[in-house]
């Protein structure tokens, strides 16, 4: 594994962890899409199906079942915790899972490595996560006042994917037939996608202002 | 390290 992966999945661990902390201490979710996490929760699912298939190895088993369990308990937290469930606001959160997921559906069942079940779900997968963001990113541009929690949470997950790209860069010269064109181009999708975030984050950074993101 | 493999990532 190189350090680009590494840091990759650091970063997405401490996205998630951020998160969770939020909810947990503050008990609240003001500001974060459920249907975001829901839309993960669908993904780390299909996607994660290989631990009872293949061994990779320690690691990989282990990091899968901790982002597994991360997104089950955020919508748990979310659709369930008695105090935090107050502080969610669907009338702000309301994207349509179905119109992210149905397109997708469509698109591994035509575009995948293998027609097979685990192919299928995989693809499937990848191109989920690469718009599952789209829920929490209309939210914050409807709150007024994003805290900095929230801010950082999606700060991070834009990190990680940036430095997954880098990764596969860095794989493609290093290792032999390391050619995954489904990864690579919903992976670029899904990092375009917080390009305009980055740009406002870094502003507000640059001023010292709070995070605002024009409507 | 997994060559040739994309499967190896979380």
């Amino acid at each position: 594994m190189n350090i680009f992966r590494l840091a990759g999945d650091m970063t997405h661990l401490a996205s998630v962890l951020v998160l969770l902390l939020k909810i947990h201490t503050i008990k609240s979710c003001a500001g974060v899409s459920l249907k975001t996490q829901e839309l993960y929760a669908i993904v780390f699912t299909t996607r994660y199906l290989d631990i009872f298939t293949d061994f990779i190895s320690l690691y990989n088993t282990f990091m899968k079942l901790i982002f597994l369990g991360s997104s089950y308990s955020i919508v748990w937290y979310i659709r369930r915790h008695k105090i935090v469930r107050r502080s969610y606001d669907k009338n702000q959160d309301t994207f349509r899972h179905v119109f992210l997921i149905l397109p997708c559906i469509v698109l591994a069942l035509l575009i995948n490595e293998k027609l097979t079940f685990k192919e299928v779900l995989w693809a499937f997968s990848l191109y989920l996560e690469a718009v599952a963001i789209l829920p929490q990113l209309v939210l914050l541009q409807r709150t007024k006042n994003i805290d900095n929690l929230t801010g950082q949470y999606v700060f991070l997950l834009g990190v990680y994917r940036a430095l997954y790209i880098v990764n596969w860069i860095y794989r493609y010269f290093t290792e032999t037939h390391f050619v995954h064109w489904i990864t690579w181009i919903s992976g670029l999708v899904q990092t375009l996608l917080y390009a305009d975030f980055f740009y406002y984050y870094f502003q507000s950074w640059k001023t010292n202002q709070k995070l605002q993101l024009p409507a | 390290e997994e060559q040739g493999s994309g499967k190896d990532e979380l």
